[in-house]
């Protein structure tokens, strides 16, 4: 499954 | 990603580029705090452990290596270097920097998003940051005159953040379900803590003078 992209920033 | 947020992560890069083409050219950190680039690399160490673990996008994880080699070069540089470590103002460098890192931490242990090791250190990392120029505005305040790239060093990493809050209003406004309140209002807390330095690196552009923050 696709872990949340939760920190997707730097 | 937006705008924004390109602008924000490239004016870092900049900030970075600017701070070892400073240390490289002049063969001197005079000026620069070991500690503010001592907290930026634990920043850094802190908020991409998911480097190896989650893959967002190969900019993502270009972006992140780079950061955290070039943080680590500079600390490294300051400390072991046998000639730039001569130019360190050891003796105007004396913000108690340790007090940032127990405070932040303690803070992320009670303010995050999930009690987990990650998020924790995740946490910490953002609010580390926040407070993480402080050293090296005390500094700047200590030895009075402050060289250009020093000073645009400061103003591109305090511009970054800046672009990262138009970033958050952007995605906020766009994408249905975005909070980030943690990193959104340390953001904010940490640009603030540019401000007065945004004001006098202003006064000095608009007059063409040199850089000189009161003591």
């Amino acid at each position: 499954f696709q872990k949340v992209l939760y920190h997707d920033e730097l | 990603m937006n705008i924004f947020r390109l602008a924000g992560d490239m004016t870092h890069l900049l900030s970075i580029i600017v701070l070892l083409l400073k240390i490289y050219a002049t063969k001197s950190c005079s000026g620069i705090s070991l500690k503010t680039q001592e907290l930026y690399a634990l920043v850094f160490l802190a908020r991409y452990l998911d480097l190896f673990t989650d893959f967002i996008s190969v900019y993502n994880t270009i972006m992140k290596v780079v950061f955290i080699a070039s943080s680590l070069a500079i600390v490294w540089c300051m400390r072991l270097h046998p000639l730039v470590k001569r130019s360190y103002d050891k003796e105007l460098d004396t913000f108690r920097h340790y007090f940032l890192i127990g405070g932040t931490f303690v803070l992320a242990l009670v303010l995050n998003e999930k009690f987990t090791l990650q998020e924790i250190l995740w946490a910490f990392s953002i609010y580390l940051e926040a407070v993480a120029i402080l050293p090296q505005l005390v500094l700047l305040q200590r030895s009075g005159n402050v060289d250009n790239l020093t000073g645009q060093y400061v103003f591109f990493l305090g511009a970054y953040r800046a672009f990262y809050i138009l970033n958050w209003i952007y995605r906020y406004l766009t994408e249905p379900r975005f909070t980030r309140w943690i990193a959104c209002v340390s953001g904010i807390v940490q640009t603030g803590i540019y401000a007065d330095f945004f004001y006098y690196y202003f006064i000095s552009w608009k007059n063409n003078s040199k850089l000189k923050l009161p003591a």
